[in-house]
């Protein structure tokens, strides 16, 4: 189970904290697995008392939900992108704390020995690439990969090509979007955290000559990055914007067995 | 339990932090869980004026008794009017039924008598509970030791560090994050923010 209690001594007006957390969820606690089992209990509580804002300065909120004589507009409280530099100030603030957080969890996963990231690139769709990061991050069979130091890209490929809305292409269900997902367009590269040069598995589709030395040396280290392009746009020219996904999470070793086998009702 | 922090995660530990005016941690000894017998299990951390508080929730459908009076609690006072939070660990109050729902709020409102708003017709303190699922709480053992914890609250980093390492189940090591900000418009104001977190297993969160 997830808990997470978060305070501020900022004013945040009680109709804006809703949607302040949740945004900061979206890529902090809600990217992070490291069993792929969802609590019954998950719970982030934030509270802003307010203790520390001067006398006179308003709780952030969203622009819009103030008239110009400073009232509360009580009809469309809709959140929009905000252009107030103080809630982006403050929406980063938050973000940033939840994400070292919740970075925390994955570091302390049960049994874990590895921590990590996994950032996926599509030219299409936040949530492809989010599903696709999903699966591989939930992935046992990527997950023992991982724990015995085997570059494995067969079973990170694997884990995307059964992805919701990846499988289903080449529409997404309800919507008729063609997602253009072909496999051989897919790029798999291990970023090691040193700063060194990545490690190319695959490139479009096509498996490169991997060093095993330096995949076993990229593996030894406790902090692991994989790097997935899917590419999915066939009429790319190269230049465009692209959508990124990043997940966070564990292996999976002997020892997560052993806590859970022991872990009583 | 053994609690000692292993070496390679003593660095992600802080020894230190800058702290959110007005608000206060503690904690204490319940003993939820038979086999603890002298960590403890209640944190309280308490704002000493009431504020504003929002949560989000898991999207799992056998929500906890703890998620469902909270998000309850959340919606009676249009986070408005909150004092804080009380937690325990040791027993999630997962799949308890009425009486669970029952014990959820009677943790709440212990922790609201401690800080004399019993009186309140929809309690002021939100409740979260973690660890083992479909038993029922011990609940006397808890609002007893509530006023404990309460007693041993505090502004300093030993109180949050306290309350962090309260509400762990199979942890290995408290997490506590606390930051200084500034914003734009006032520039010359610092802010604290701080952020206390426990998980180790069944984390795969997707709450809203």
């Amino acid at each position: 189970t997830l808990l997470a209690i978060v305070c501020t001594d900022a004013a945040v007006h009680p109709d804006s904290m809703q949607t302040i957390l949740r945004e900061a969820a979206n890529t902090t606690f809600n990217s992070i697995s490291v069993d792929g089992d969802t609590s019954t209990n998950d719970t982030v509580a934030f509270f802003a008392n307010a203790a520390a804002t001067p006398e006179g300065v308003q709780p952030l909120a969203y622009p819009e939900m103030y008239s110009k004589n400073g009232r509360l507009k009580k009809k469309d409280l809709r959140p929009t992108p905000s252009t107030d530099p103080d809630h982006i100030a403050f929406q980063a603030a938050l973000t940033d704390l939840m994400r070292d957080l919740a970075k925390l969890i994955v570091r302390d996963g049960e049994g874990a020995t590895k921590f990590v990231t996994i950032r996926v690139r599509s030219d299409k769709n936040i949530m492809v690439a989010k599903r696709a990061a999903v699966s591989i991050a939930t992935s046992s069979l990527v997950k023992t990969a991982l724990y015995g130091k085997d570059a494995n890209w067969g079973r990170i490929l694997c884990a995307i090509g059964y992805a919701p809305m990846l499988m289903d292409s080449p529409e997404i269900p309800m919507r008729s979007t063609p997602v253009g997902f072909e496999p051989e367009n897919t790029s798999v590269s291990f970023i090691p955290t040193d700063g060194s040069e990545e490690l190319r598995l695959l490139v479009r589709g096509e498996p490169e000559k991997v060093d095993e030395a330096r995949a076993k040396q990229i593996l030894e280290a406790e902090d692991l990055e994989i790097l997935v392009n899917l590419d999915d746009r066939p009429e790319r020219t190269g230049d465009e914007d692209q959508r990124e996904a990043v997940f966070w999470t564990c292996d999976f070793s002997h020892e997560y067995v052993t806590i859970n086998g022991d872990y009583r009702t | 339990a053994e609690r000692s922090i292993p070496a390679a995660k003593q660095k992600y530990v802080p020894t230190t932090g800058t702290y959110p005016k007005g608000f206060l941690a503690g904690s204490a000894h319940a003993g939820v869980k038979a086999s603890n017998t002298k960590y403890d299990d209640v944190a309280l951390i308490i704002s000493e004026k009431p504020c504003p508080a929002t949560a989000i929730f898991t999207r799992n459908l056998f929500k906890a008794a703890p998620v469902t009076v909270s998000k309850d609690l959340l919606e009676q006072r249009r986070s408005e009017g909150f004092r804080g939070v009380v937690v325990n660990s040791g027993c999630a109050n997962a799949v308890t039924g009425i009486e669970g729902r029952e014990n959820a709020r009677a943790m709440s409102t212990a922790a609201d008598a401690c800080a004399g708003t019993a009186a309140e017709d929809v309690p002021q303190t939100l409740v979260m509970s973690t660890g083992i699922i479909g038993q029922q709480l011990p609940i006397d053992k808890i609002t007893s030791t509530i006023p404990k914890a309460y007693t041993a609250l505090g502004s300093d980093h030993q109180h949050w560090m306290n309350a962090a390492q309260a509400i762990c189940t199979t942890d290995t090591f408290p997490k506590l994050i606390s930051r200084t900000f500034t914003l734009p418009s006032h520039p010359k104001t610092t802010y604290s923010i701080a952020g206390m977190t426990k998980g180790a297993g069944m984390i795969h969160p997707n709450m809203a």
